[in-house]
């Protein structure tokens, strides 16, 4: 059986609220590792994965391998009735019909428990490579989602350019265009305004922005975001949670346009 | 996006 309690149910509001509008039915992947999610956007260029460790709850326990297939919809209703300080348990059987999730305050006796109905999820396991990436940015999740809205003002697509110049994103729309250089730069006071740029070789990709848009929800998430990129090969967005879990979006550059 | 969801599958296959 699976009983997982976090200590904060917002946690896990949050992880949903920054993926639910990507993908919609997904195995939530429980063994004594932890509670995994690997899903693809329904056009196929977009992949979520989010890892959330047992050391994460307190405590786990997962005797043996459960998928438990949810409707992210679904799951959102629920985790509406959860307050942000409530405790969070998730609890499922061996073979479960149902996910149970108790809501507990930690101010008052209430306890509030809901269950939702699994679903038979078909879903292939992704096996993402491990990659050494040309270059690694790390900089203010905050930071970025601006750049990325206001981008999107002007354009469909951004180009990010890392060069030893700095992480340029541009973009070129039918009012005209708009570009944004970071640089590296080392805040002692603040280091979660940190840029850190390693790069080993220079890279040029263009995206989407719509779907950079849509993985910003997770910026409430961590105060850093971190990028990954290679020519040719998908974009790492990864934001790090506590206890060595993560939440990592991956999306594939538009090629020739 | 043809060209997006290939590169993609690329990625994944290895």
């Amino acid at each position: 059986m699976l009983e997982a309690r976090l200590e904060q149910a917002n946690l896990f509001k949050k992880v949903v609220d920054a993926i639910k509008d990507l993908v919609q039915d997904c195995n939530f992947d429980c063994n004594d590792s932890g509670i995994a999610l690997q899903a693809m956007d329904n056009s196929h260029v977009a992949l979520v994965s989010m890892m959330l460790r047992s050391e994460s709850f307190a405590p786990f326990r997962c005797d043996r391998n459960i998928a438990l297939g949810i409707n992210l919809t679904s799951l959102t209703k629920v985790l509406k009735c959860a307050q942000s300080d409530d405790i969070l348990t998730l609890k499922a059987e061996d073979a479960p019909d149902v996910v149970e999730l108790v809501f507990e305050s930690a101010e008052s006796d209430r306890i509030s428990e809901y269950s939702i109905k699994l679903m038979d999820i078909d879903q292939e396991h992704l096996g993402i490579p491990e990659t050494d990436y040309g270059a690694t940015i790390s900089m203010p999740a905050a930071e970025f989602q601006r750049i990325c809205r206001d981008l999107i003002a002007l354009s469909e697509s951004v180009s990010i350019e890392c060069s030893k110049e700095g992480v340029k994103f541009a973009c070129q729309g039918d009012i005209g265009s708009g570009a944004v250089t970071l640089r590296q730069h080392t805040n002692v006071d603040k280091p979660e305004m940190n840029v850190e740029i390693n790069m080993s070789e220079p890279v040029s990709l263009t995206f989407s922005l719509k779907y950079l848009v849509n993985f910003c929800k997770a910026s409430g998430l961590s105060n850093q975001v971190r990028l990954c990129l290679s020519n040719e090969v998908p974009l790492l967005v990864e934001y790090s949670l506590a206890n060595n879990s993560h939440l990592r979006f991956y999306l594939a550059p538009k090629i020739g346009d | 996006k043809s060209f997006q969801t290939e590169i993609f599958k690329f990625f994944l296959d290895g």
